[in-house]
C-alpha cells in the first residue's frame, strides 16, 4: 500500500467521523442528505460482500466493516433517531437517486470485469459511488449556506477521491500489471463532481470567510 | 501484480 491510498483512506475516515461528529455534537443533520447517505450504505454493502469472500488484509477487512458499520449508524440516525431526524433538510433533499441506482445497476450489467454475481456488485458500487454525492452537493446548492462540519465532511470526501488518483498513478508506475480501468474511469468522473464545489471552498478558505455556494 | 477480479483498495 503507497502512501497515497493511505492518505486516501484515511481522509475518507476523516470525512466519516466529521459527519458523526456533526450529528453526535448539535444533534442535527441539517444540510446533510439522506439520500447521498442511503447510496453510500449501498455501494458499502455492494462492494464489501467479499469480506466473505476474499481475504486481503486485517486493515481492508477492519476498514470495510467501519464502513458499513458507519454508514448504516448514519442512515438509522437520520431516519429514526427521535432529535436528529426533526433537523432533516427533506423539503431540500429531493434528488431523485432511485434513477442513479437504476442507471449504474444497468451499467454494471453492461460493463464488467466477470459476469459473475459479486463482479458485477462490485461495478455497480463503483459506478454509484462515483454520483452518490449529487444528492448531497444539490442539497447544499439549495440551501445556499454551508454550516462549517458539512464543509468540512464534503471537503474531506473530495481529498479522498484526490488521493485515490495519486494513487493509481502511482501504482500505474510501479506496477507491472496495473490495470482497473473501471475504477480509474469512475473515480476521475467522481472527482470531477466535486470541482466546483472545491472551488468555492478554496475562495472561503482564502477569504477567511463562510462557505457560500452560488444560486 | 494485480490479478483481474481481485480487488485490494476499499
Amino acid at each position: 500500500m503507497n502512501i497515497f491510498r493511505f492518505l486516501g483512506d484515511m481522509t475518507h475516515l476523516i470525512s466519516i467521523l466529521i459527519l458523526l461528529l456533526k450529528i453526535y455534537a448539535t444533534k442535527s443533520c441539517s444540510g446533510i442528505s439522506l439520500k447521498t447517505q442511503e447510496l453510500y450504505a449501498l455501494v458499502f454493502l455492494a462492494r464489501y460482500l467479499d469480506l466473505f469472500t476474499d481475504f486481503i488484509s486485517v486493515y481492508n477487512s477492519v476498514m470495510k466493516v467501519v464502513f458499513i458499520a458507519s454508514s448504516l449508524a448514519i442512515v438509522w440516525c437520520m431516519r429514526r433517531h427521535r432529535v436528529v431526524r426533526r433537523s432533516y433538510d427533506k423539503e431540500l433533499d429531493t434528488f431523485r437517486h432511485y434513477f442513479l441506482v437504476a442507471a449504474c445497476l444497468a451499467l454494471a450489467l453492461l460493463v464488467q470485469e466477470k459476469f459473475t454475481f459479486l463482479e458485477v456488485l462490485w461495478a455497480f458500487s463503483i459506478y454509484l459511488e462515483a454520483v452518490a454525492i449529487l444528492p448531497q452537493l444539490v442539497l447544499l446548492q439549495r440551501s445556499g449556506n454551508v454550516d462549517n462540519l458539512t464543509g468540512q465532511y464534503v471537503f474531506f470526501l473530495g481529498a479522498y477521491r484526490a488521493f485515490y488518483i495519486l494513487n493509481w498513478i502511482y501504482r500505474y508506475f510501479t506496477e507491472t500489471h496495473f490495470s482497473r480501468w473501471i475504477s480509474c474511469v469512475s473515480g476521475l468522473v467522481q472527482t470531477a463532481l466535486y470541482a466546483d464545489f472545491f472551488y468555492y471552498y478554496f475562495i472561503s478558505w482564502k477569504n477567511n470567510s463562510k462557505l457560500q455556494l452560488p444560486a | 501484480s494485480t490479478a483481474v477480479g481481485v480487488h485490494d483498495e476499499l
